[in-house]
């Protein structure tokens, strides 16, 4: 995480396409040393072969046209947060709105979603990553999106009053746990909410994605399990009315740094601290572990970055300083392109999005160095211009693609991190424009 | 805003330090 000097990195052609029963299990390369303050739970991507939500009924995986489609609504989604919760970078976190309507919302009978406010989550299309958890005494377990880029925690409850989409798991069923209790509306957690109401004394969550989901219900506690931990009391959404692009997830556990996140709310427990590693493919498991880092999750071997928390709550900002390809900087982008835009680590967007003056020179200097080693051009693919044909090749060999942040931690990028495979007759660049400098 | 996409981050370790206001990155993790 120094930086590496390599300026060519090998990839394995057929690496980029696990087929559709390989699930290749663990494949974490330092072993897992459980620590008495830690939770380690496996990560999956929801569509491949080791989710527990794929299968036979779970339907067809979305396409790559599909994903990258959704990926920009995540994406034009979170630069509305972004510009609505601050006013320019280091601005003021925005009033917090109460939902309207609030207290028909559990109960009403509308398919309208003109009752809970618009744009309080980002577009879910692409947060595709799948954890386990428990919920309840005795716990039940479900499958829900991980995501670090929103802060409440939801899971889809029975009755389901007005609606719910198909799940995998059982619904959540508060009348079977012995420990849950709704929120009141007096609890000052209510008011923790970006979005809330009061039904009969009891708190309303209500939360509206970029793409048009939703979710709306009772914001309840319980005892959370991850892994062998439980978390007494807390907080989450218990959906009773919910609809959209949640696949066949239960829900979603929030990540963020808000309020209702589970960073803040097991804050005690865990210190704040938590670290994921999302596996090379589909077809391998990474892992989501609370708690001070230790050395099976490379804690020892990390490089750190300021954590940039003047610019609103939510979101994990960082200082990306510069971009290196073939082990060079690129001395065409001046720090305040940067700067200028502010940059954050999501875990649900798929493509890295940069200044445009950043994402030309980049892209510009790895289209010199794959026509250097003879890589034949491919047609662009969505938002990804920058492509190649890797037909008949088993093995390419990709100028090394580096991220610089603030005070020199650097990441490196594995191969399969340096390019999105489309097919193998058109693979590309794994990084899109933002528009602009200022977007 | 930039955002560092999940593409970009596989086989990391990202560490997030609410209380140190740190992230990290770490090789090889996965």
């Amino acid at each position: 995480a120094a930086g590496s000097s390599a300026d060519r990195v090998l990839l394995r052609v057929d690496s980029l396409f696990p087929g559709p029963s390989s699930c290749t299990s663990t494949q974490e390369r330092k072993p897992i040393t459980a620590t008495s303050s830690a939770a380690r739970v496996p990560i999956v991507h929801r569509h491949g072969p080791c989710s527990p939500l794929a299968g036979a009924h779970a339907g067809k995986p979305p396409s790559h046209a599909e994903i990258l489609a959704a990926d920009q609504n995540r994406v034009e989604s979170l630069h509305h947060r972004v510009s609505s919760t601050t006013t320019g970078l280091g601005g003021k976190p925005r009033t917090k709105k109460k939902t309207p309507g609030h207290s028909s919302v559990p109960a009403s009978s509308s398919s309208s979603s003109s009752s809970v406010p618009a744009s309080s989550g980002l577009s879910l299309g692409t947060a595709n990553y799948v954890v386990p958890i428990g919920l309840g005494t005795p716990p039940s377990r479900f499958t829900v999106v991980f995501d670090t880029g929103s802060d409440t925690t939801w899971v889809q409850c029975r009755p389901c009053v007005v609606s719910c989409y198909k799940q995998k798991d059982r619904l959540f069923d508060p009348a079977k746990s012995s420990t849950y209790a709704n929120v009141s509306c007096a609890d000052p957690a209510c008011a923790d909410l970006d979005a809330s109401g009061c039904n009969a004394g009891h708190c309303l969550y209500g939360i509206q994605y970029g793409d048009g989901s939703y979710t709306v219900g009772f914001f309840a506690k319980d005892t959370l399990a991850v892994a062998q931990d439980a978390i007494k009391g807390f907080k989450f959404g218990c959906g009773e009315k919910n609809r959209g692009l949640f696949g066949q997830t239960a829900g979603l556990l929030g990540l963020g740094r808000g309020p209702t996140s589970i960073t803040v709310q097991a804050y005690e427990k865990y210190g704040g601290s938590f670290s994921y590693c999302l596996p090379a493919s589909s077809a391998a498991t990474g892992y989501l572990e609370f708690g001070p880092l230790s050395p099976s999750s490379s804690g020892s071997n990390a490089k750190t970055t300021p954590m940039l928390t003047d610019k609103g709550p939510t979101f994990y900002y960082v200082g990306l300083t510069g971009i290196r390809v073939g082990g060079k900087q690129l001395g065409a982008i001046p720090e305040s392109v940067f700067s200028n835009s502010g940059t954050l680590v999501d875990s649900g967007t798929v493509i890295t999005r940069l200044p445009d003056t950043a994402y030309a020179a980049l892209s510009s200097a790895f289209a010199a160095a794959m026509a250097a080693s003879g890589y034949k051009k491919a047609a662009a693919y969505s938002i990804l211009d920058t492509c190649y044909d890797f037909t008949g090749l088993s093995q390419v060999s990709l100028p090394t693609v580096s991220l610089v942040f603030q005070g020199g931690a650097c990441l490196d990028l594995d191969a399969s991190g340096i390019v999105y495979a489309i097919s193998q007759s058109q693979v590309c660049l794994g990084f899109a424009s933002n528009g602009d400098d200022e977007s | 805003v930039g955002i560092v996409g999940n593409t970009q981050q596989r086989t990391y370790g990202v560490l997030y330090d609410v209380s140190k206001k740190v992230v990290g990155f770490a090789p090889g993790a996965c």
